[in-house]
């Protein structure tokens, strides 16, 4: 199902998006 | 990265409303017009960072301006001087080429489009905050509407921070 797959390959997007936030590192330097 | 999509201001406002209402400050936040005097605006941020929105911060923010647009656009102006101030002077970047919410239209025509702006700059405080996981895994258990919104508004402002 084309739309099923639409809306997987949106949530992978979503999560990449979001987990690469996580892990960016916070805060003004030093 | 490439180029952010281009944001429809109004949807945005709406996501961002529903962003802001998981805070669950004490002021109410249900709808746009509730949101244009600043006191939940100015509690979010509070909740965000509150070493530095500090409680004598939040006693400059009139808590009952009613209709009168005079003193919502003295808060509105206390709470993006604190935004802009968090971000250089906690966060270690700039915003630029971002355009600032007009918070003129926001206090007197409840101006959606401005007071997603608004909400997208405390969006930025909250998802580069030292407490950053907290929000965005409360981001992540969005709706996925919601969520396609706030990324967008995400991109669009780190397209446009300096160090």
């Amino acid at each position: 199902d084309p739309n099923m797959k639409g809306a997987a390959a949106n949530e992978g997007v979503l999560a990449n998006f979001f987990n690469s936030l996580l892990s960016k590192k916070t805060g003004a330097p030093g | 990265m490439s180029a952010p999509e281009s944001l429809d201001r109004v949807e945005l406002c709406g996501s961002l409303l529903t962003w802001i209402q998981t805070f669950a400050v004490d002021a109410p936040c249900s709808v746009v017009d509730e949101l244009t005097s600043g006191v939940a605006m100015a509690q979010v941020l509070q909740k965000i960072d509150g070493m530095y929105f500090t409680d004598a911060w939040i006693s400059r923010i009139k808590p009952d301006v009613g209709d009168n647009w005079r003193l919502k656009i003295s808060n509105l102006k206390k709470i993006l001087k604190g935004i802009l101030d968090y971000n250089h002077e906690v966060l270690g970047q700039q915003i630029n080429d971002f355009t600032l919410p007009d918070v003129c239209l926001i206090a007197e025509h409840s101006d959606s489009a401005e007071l997603g702006r608004m909400l997208q700059l405390i969006l930025g405080c909250a998802i580069n905050c030292e407490q950053k996981q907290e929000y965005i895994q409360t981001i992540m258990m969005m709706e996925e509407s919601v969520q396609h919104v706030v990324m967008t508004a995400i991109q669009e402002l780190m397209s446009k921070e300096t160090p």
